[in-house]
């Protein structure tokens, strides 16, 4: 499986439909303090089904949804979309037909999450495990967030093997 | 379940003293298993040594010693399983130029080993200059982020805006 | 005891607000005590708008308005009762060009405020080259500390070593 | 009071003695990571009565001590002095006749710490208050640690109302 692009549309600072191709090698996102770049990687987190909202920091799952910035008034929903190249067909059976997988997350004000994939709405689960079983996902070792360096660092060692059971 | 945690421990702990003796040119580290004889109950002690220093648990290194040791570690767990996407989100704040430098190797070298599409977050004019290419996030609007493709000269400018 | 600590909260309050607005130039925040009436009881939580943004607890910002935020607050704690002494190690490491040419311009208003003797330990180039003078610290036998006086252009290679 | 000079003597990576001149204004201290530049501040708090091994990096106060590097033996002892004017005189009255106080704090491996001013061995309470008294002290809100405004920043409310404590 090939990550090749991250839509989002409504989600925090990123209120227009934005897309950030991914292209191989390696891609540098820089900007000034308090621009989006950070939200950008929480998106991809939680398109993959994060499910702590803290981890996002947010104090509830809504707090993703587009607030409203001087002169633009808040959303009701947001929508990140993650589009997924399946060419070498390594997808779970029931999703392994389609060359290209688009994985959708939707969250609707007081109303929750939905998913889909490809059009067809699924369970969180699925979703979780459809990036479990390509090595990655919201909590996968190699999505490093803002701080996480130094939580390692000062972790007690008790709490640091968490690091050694995801990769177990 | 402990063959299988103690199998995944010590391949990573041989990719971490490698990748430790690459980011630091030289010294030794090793991870360690401690307050417990069992393994599921153990804990996850880091040790280390860089070139002419003495070996010391991690908490006793410099800020930027300790930030580059965490990042070897994070990268040995990274290769035991290597994802299709590895994001760091501004890993090298606490990185002097010259290791600032040694990182960006070491993630050519991951560029070069792996499949993995690498996404850098970055304040560091090294960094950036060292990537395949350049995205910027902008707030032309206030509270509204914008995404541009930029070339490096552009993206001085929006670093500093 | 209870009356000490109110005219401590609001002295504080009152600098934190106006430090927040020369740091973020313009924008909003205040210091709240919070999960209990009685004020040796209660918490401290910290509400910041920076410009065109939702006010909002300290812990939705980004990394680098909450250092900034974090600054402010400390500064507006020092100014309450300015020590003969203030050492700052690393606190402009999560800062881009614009917001540590702001933390510079902050420290220059404190040395001229107060009579206390500022020490700035940093990697950024800008911070050096707002100082009054720079002290390098090397290695040059590994693992032995030596202090040496320098200026701005060897400052930046012995950053870089 | 001023703070004039910190003069370091086995302190850490600071094997050979070491003056760092405080002098007016804005000064900035640079390096290369692990030169020792966090040490110093470290060595200033020691010497101000600093108790708290953890907080020094430490895991016992004689960790201070320079424990060797490639060809070179570790201490036995480490010293800091800390000089200040007192020309204002407004130090306490049993120290105040001189215009220069000189604080030392030596440490012997194995057997502690002992404090001295001006030559004249004292309690490490005496010197806590000498610099309580002139608002400041090891934990001093102006000194602020490597990756302390982290910790304040993830504080939880209840912790972070100790910096209004020490102000009060
Ligand atoms: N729900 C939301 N609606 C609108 N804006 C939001 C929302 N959630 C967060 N934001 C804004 O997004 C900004 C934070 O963005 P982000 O953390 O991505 O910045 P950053 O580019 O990583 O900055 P830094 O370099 O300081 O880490 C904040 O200013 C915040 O106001
Ligand atoms: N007791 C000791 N004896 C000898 N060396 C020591 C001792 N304690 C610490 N050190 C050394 O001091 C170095 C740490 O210095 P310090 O933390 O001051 O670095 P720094 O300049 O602040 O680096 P950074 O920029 O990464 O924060 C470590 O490399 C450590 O090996
Ligand atoms: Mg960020
Ligand atoms: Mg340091």
């Amino acid at each position: 499986m090939q990550f090749q692009r991250l839509r989002l549309t409504g989600f925090k600072s990123f209120v227009e439909p934005t897309e950030l191709r991914i292209e191989p090698g390696l891609t540098a996102v820089v900007g000034p303090n308090g621009c989006g770049k950070s939200n950008l990687l929480e998106a991809l987190r939680w398109v993959m089904g994060a499910n702590s909202a803290k981890a996002m920091r947010a104090e509830g799952m809504d707090d993703v949804i587009f607030a409203g910035a001087d002169g633009r008034p808040g959303r009701s929903r947001a929508e990140v979309l993650l589009q997924i190249d399946n060419s070498d067909r390594t997808a779970p059976a029931r999703f392994n037909e389609h060359a290209t997988l688009e994985v959708v997350r939707r969250i609707d004000r007081g109303a929750g999450s939905t998913y889909r994939i490809n059009g067809q709405e699924v369970r969180a689960r699925d979703v979780q495990l459809l990036f479990a079983d390509a090595s990655t996902g919201a909590n996968s070792p190699a999505l490093v967030r803002q701080g996480q360096i130094s939580e390692l660092i000062g972790a007690k060692p008790s709490n640091r093997r968490r690091i050694l059971e995801e990769a177990a | 379940g402990r063959e299988r945690l103690m199998a995944a421990f010590d391949k990573i702990n041989a990719s971490f003293k490698t990748l430790f003796q690459t980011l630091f040119e030289g010294g030794e580290a090793e991870l360690r298993l401690v307050e417990s004889d069992d393994p599921l109950e153990a804990g996850l002690e880091i040790f280390a040594c860089p070139p002419g220093k003495r070996m010391a648990v991690m908490s006793l290194m410099s800020g930027g010693e300790q930030a580059l040791t965490a990042t070897a570690l994070i990268f040995a767990v990274f290769l035991a399983n290597p994802a299709p996407i590895c994001v760091l989100d501004e890993v090298d704040a606490p990185l002097d130029d010259a290791n600032v430098d040694r990182f960006c190797k070491m993630l050519h070298q991951m560029r070069d080993l792996t499949a993995t599409r690498f996404i850098a977050i970055t304040h560091n004019p090294v960094t950036m200059s060292r990537m395949d290419r350049l995205y910027g996030v902008t707030m032309a609007e206030r509270g509204v982020s914008q995404l541009v493709s930029v070339d490096l000269k552009q993206a001085e400018a929006l670093a500093a805006e």
